[in-house]
């Protein structure tokens, strides 16, 4: 349709606190969705154009800089709570263009598209020259080191087996060498204990998941592996058809201190 | 005081409206 008078975007200041609601709705949004990886916060607004929408409200249109935080995204801290990767760990940005409807008052997402990218090696090395990098997460020492970790967790763990969701995040750190690894895990109806083998192990209905880290460190004769992991509530049972991590959806979840998390360890092996 | 009709005074410095502020760095 050809525009006519009055159909033109209003344009509003990238700071302006209207803009910063709809930025947080967004980000919001894009947190409760996540099925994997880390949650993010609002770094910068890019750009922003205020459609009028009809019969009635406006639709934000939104470029949106975020940044990763240290939170897994199945953990029920909220977002606001969570640190911001630092550079020296290696630090992560999202890219993400929103439309969000703005109607009596309330706003709500219509659409999302978000890509994510690690900071440059360059750019890191100039902040910390001697930082690990993120290593790829198919590389043979980082399934190792997440491999064994989750083998001492289970050893140690007299509840259920857990079994893993996904690997997140590895370092290789160069001195004294290790492997440092951040990954996901769910329990399943196999005693740790007992099992004998792991692909007989379903995922329990009431999904149970937890996050772990490790250092995986290469010894004279040997290696040494910490790991500390923290089981999240469980979270209630989802229609048929399913798959997968659920996204952490205010209504299915209710978001939870950390406090109220249901800490497992830190085992230490 | 001598006055130059037509030539426009500057406002002070331009306000750019976008993008707007880093919160925590840029990358």
């Amino acid at each position: 349709a050809p525009h006519g008078p009055g159909l033109g975007y209003r344009e509003l200041n990238c700071d302006d606190p209207e803009t910063e609601q709809a930025a947080l709705a967004a980000v919001d949004y894009l947190n409760s969705n996540l099925l994997q990886g880390y949650k993010h916060t609002l770094n910068q607004i890019d750009k922003v154009k205020v459609w009028p929408r009809r019969p009635t409200g406006e639709v934000f249109e939104m470029e949106i800089d975020t940044l990763e935080t240290t939170c897994y995204a199945l953990d029920p801290t909220p977002a606001a709570n969570c640190s911001v990767r630092k550079l020296e760990q290696h630090a992560v940005e999202g890219d993400c263009d929103f439309h969000v409807l703005k109607q009596d008052g309330q706003f709500s997402v219509l659409s999302a598209k978000c890509d994510s990218s690690p900071d440059s090696a360059e750019d890191v090395r100039k902040v910390c020259p001697d930082c690990p990098l993120l290593a790829p997460l198919n590389d043979t020492r980082v399934v190792h080191a997440v491999e064994a970790a989750l083998a001492a967790f289970n050893n140690r763990n007299n509840g259920s087996y857990y079994q893993l969701v996904e690997v997140s995040r590895a370092q290789l750190v160069p001195l004294p060498v290790s492997t440092y690894v951040e990954f996901a895990v769910a329990a399943t109806d196999c005693v740790a204990k007992e099992v004998i083998d792991p692909a007989n192990c379903n995922l329990l209905a009431e999904k149970q998941y937890g996050f772990c880290k490790s250092t995986l460190t290469q010894k004279v004769g040997g290696e040494d592996v910490a790991v500390t992991c923290t089981v999240f509530p469980t979270q209630p049972v989802l229609p048929d058809g399913t798959n997968g991590p659920s996204p952490m959806v205010a209504s299915a979840a209710p978001a939870s201190p950390p406090a109220a998390a249901v800490m497992v360890g830190p085992l230490v092996v | 005081m001598v006055a130059q009709p037509g030539v426009a005074v500057a406002a002070g410095p331009v306000v750019r409206p976008c993008p707007g502020r880093i919160r925590h760095f840029k990358i």
